[in-house]
């Protein structure tokens, strides 16, 4: 089996392509096969990783051009044509600025939050089914997004401890809920990523503290966050993670030793682990 | 006349909110009247402002309640049932969570993107017009957005100096030209304000640079951000602006020395300054 992990926020800016990108490179280097998912019609992930362009990377079997529009608007489509190598052990489903029309045509199709569902178990019959596959979504909680919670089994929710952030975290968690009820009763939110972290300050201290117990109070409850916590490292604020992105690289090909690596190296070794000793 | 400015970016958590509040905080701070719409469905800015709530601040003249919603939806209502004072010279028209229906409604009413215009000219015409109002917008182009892009004058996006962040910068001045040409002929985009700013690094100095000769080249073309620039000063990034929200305060409440305080301070003179030599 796979872990498949929707990366969610409808806020916006608050690292969640940063760290899909980071923790699907840091898990490749592992050595396992990861896909990432660029669900985002800003197409950041795809610009991260180098992927934009109609050129599919040397021996990805891609389709030029093909991309994750193509495939949510076409079921009959074989997914292994969107897919593109561009690391050892890490492919991309690329995005692209046309997704944003895609978002409009999905909603009056049949199944429109089910297309990315059929897709994934699709490519995951095929030969070389992947380890890891991580969804990076758009800052919304609309029908991409709803594509990426009724196909994963996982949701990480990256942000940043701050006051603001706090409050669209019980809308996210609402949506979880929903989607779980009505078409997706494996889902489970897996815990909170800190993203741009400033350990430091009183502040943030205590959004964390909030953070952990709400986590702490949700164990008796039938929801779908009952197993959920703050992950740990938190990923530090980190300039380079900021540049290396407008070099279509991620930190491990920018500056592998610098603390935005090393965080999401340990993240990614935390998430590894978890998921061997299942 | 009032300059009526919209804080426009559909990226999240770039500094809108944090920018709307302190920069109309200190505009106020300096004697000028100053009125803050809050036009996003999240209702931070209101939550900053420490103005949530069905009761209206006291003196305000304003209905129990009545929020940015009503006013959208019901061209008939006195708009200064919607006005609350929350300090000396600075008012505000709350936002509430409701309002994320309000924008579906909204999309299917005739006259939908003119809603605002029309509250803010009635508004204006009443006894004790503001000199300087300010919109926090929804991190998104849509109808609430459009609604401030049709009601300004001025367009200020607030922004953090990093790769990823200029992507989405040329598809914010595209709806605003957009809008230009259909409906609002004196909209202009008059600057860009850095938030979150850290200039020690290079990746900054180079976004900034990448800014600034992007406003030179449009001097000379017919566009509407052909006199815009990046505001000086940046407003560094400072702890205590995430801080202070989490109290319904302003950072000259909370902490009126920091470098958050002074920032947006100086910002603000310049703000003023520009206004009156004009
Ligand atoms: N740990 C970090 N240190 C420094 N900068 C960071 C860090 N994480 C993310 N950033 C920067 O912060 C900005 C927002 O991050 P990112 O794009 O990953 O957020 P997002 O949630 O995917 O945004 P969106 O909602 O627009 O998709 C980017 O400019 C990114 O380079
Ligand atoms: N200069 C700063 N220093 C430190 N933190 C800041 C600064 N400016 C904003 N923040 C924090 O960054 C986060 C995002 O800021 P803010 O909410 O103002 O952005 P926004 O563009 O209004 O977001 P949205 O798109 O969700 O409306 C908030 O937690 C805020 O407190
Ligand atoms: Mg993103
Ligand atoms: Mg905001």
């Amino acid at each position: 089996p796979a872990r498949l992990i929707a990366l969610i926020n409808q806020k916006g800016g608050v690292g969640k392509t940063t760290t899909t990108v980071n923790l699907a490179a840091a898990i490749s280097r592992e050595g396992r096969r990861v896909l990432v998912i660029d669900l985002d019609p800003q197409a950041h992930a795809t610009l991260h990783l180098g992927a934009s362009g109609d050129e599919p990377a040397p021996g990805a079997g891609a389709a030029p051009g093909a991309t994750v529009y193509d495939l949510l608007l076409d079921p009959a489509m074989d997914p292994r044509e969107a897919v593109r190598r561009v690391r050892d052990n890490l492919f991309v489903i690329a995005a692209e600025t046309d997704l944003a029309a895609a978002e409009s045509e999905l909603v009056s199709q049949p199944d429109r939050i089910g297309r990315l569902r059929g897709a994934i178990a699709k490519l995951q019959e095929g030969p070389e089914p992947f380890e890891f596959v991580l969804i990076d979504c758009p800052p919304s909680l609309g029908v991409l997004t709803l594509n990426a919670l009724a196909a994963a089994r996982e949701v990480f929710i990256p942000m940043q401890a701050h006051f603001l952030a706090l409050q669209g975290v019980s809308k996210l968690l609402e949506t979880v809920g929903a989607v779980a009820r009505s078409v997706n009763p494996k889902l489970f939110v897996t815990g909170v990523i800190l993203c741009m972290h400033d350990g430091s300050t009183t502040h943030s201290k205590e959004v964390v503290a909030d953070l952990d117990s709400f986590f702490e109070a949700a164990r008796r409850q039938d929801v779908p966050w009952r197993a959920a916590r703050v992950y740990r490292p938190a990923i530090r604020r980190n300039i380079k993670l900021a540049e290396c992105p407008s070099f279509g690289q991620t930190i491990f090909d920018y500056a592998p030793t610098c603390p935005g690596a090393t965080d999401y190296a340990e993240l990614a070794r935390a998430v590894i682990n978890e998921w061997d000793t299942l």
